[in-house]
């Protein structure tokens, strides 16, 4: 995911 | 990941796991606000749009399905399953959840970080869960005595947000993530929102007295 996002949490 | 994530996503996790036992081993589910839930099935619904595209870790992935899972199989209980649906306080959970919803969706259509469906619904869930608990911290006002495990998923549920703030700060100063307003000023609504209930759960159990939320 771009840097800026949190998609990577819950 | 880091230590603040984690611990936020096993604070969530416990959270669940103290409410589906209060609900499972009573058989009740007094005191907790059906309205609140259903919100959070669709905060999760919403949040986890990429659950099928994107892969980031079994973790992540697997975690996705249990929350998922959980809040629906929750719903469920209070709704549909012949004991439990008894025991909800159907007319002290009043709050117009409806409303928040609308406001959620009007401000992630003003606000959000891209114009597209996966980011938007991203932003709505953002805002919808920072006041998904309004319907739940009314209905406890009104309730006379609270019981200990409910007091417990409250907490346990306020105390996560609180964690993952901490997460955001330590990725923006270690991993140079950008700051990102949307996240962290839902997150910074969300747990002050519990600052009132912190207060008396605290005091409650210092004094080891039975928790009073005033009216």
């Amino acid at each position: 995911p771009p840097k800026g996002s949190f998609h990577d949490e819950l | 990941m880091n230590l603040f994530r984690l611990l936020g996503d096993m604070t969530h996790l416990l959270s669940i796991v103290v409410l589906l036992l209060k609900i499972r081993t009573v058989k009740s589910c007094a005191g907790i606000s059906l309205k609140t839930q259903e919100l959070y099935v669709i905060v999760f619904l919403t949040r986890y749009l990429d659950l099928f595209t994107k892969y980031y870790s079994v973790y992540n992935t697997a975690m996705k399905l249990v929350f998922l899972g959980t809040s629906i199989g929750i719903v469920w209980y209070m709704r549909y399953h012949k004991v439990v649906k008894q025991t909800y306080s159907k007319d002290e959970d009043t709050f117009k959840h409806y409303f928040l919803i609308l406001l959620s969706i009007i401000l992630a259509l003003l606000i959000h970080r891209a114009f597209d469906v996966i980011e938007v619904l991203w932003t709505f869930s953002l805002y919808l869960e920072a006041v998904a608990i309004l319907p739940q911290l009314v209905l406890l006002q009104k309730s006379r005595n609270i019981d200990t495990l409910t007091g417990d998923y409250v907490f346990l549920l306020g105390a996560y947000r609180a964690l993952y703030i901490l997460n955001w700060v330590y990725r923006f100063l270690m991993e140079n993530h950008k700051f990102r307003w949307i996240p962290w000023i839902s997150g910074l609504v969300q747990t002050a929102l519990y600052a009132d209930f912190f207060y008396y759960y605290i005091k409650s159990w210092k004094n080891r007295e039975k928790l009073k939320l005033p009216a």
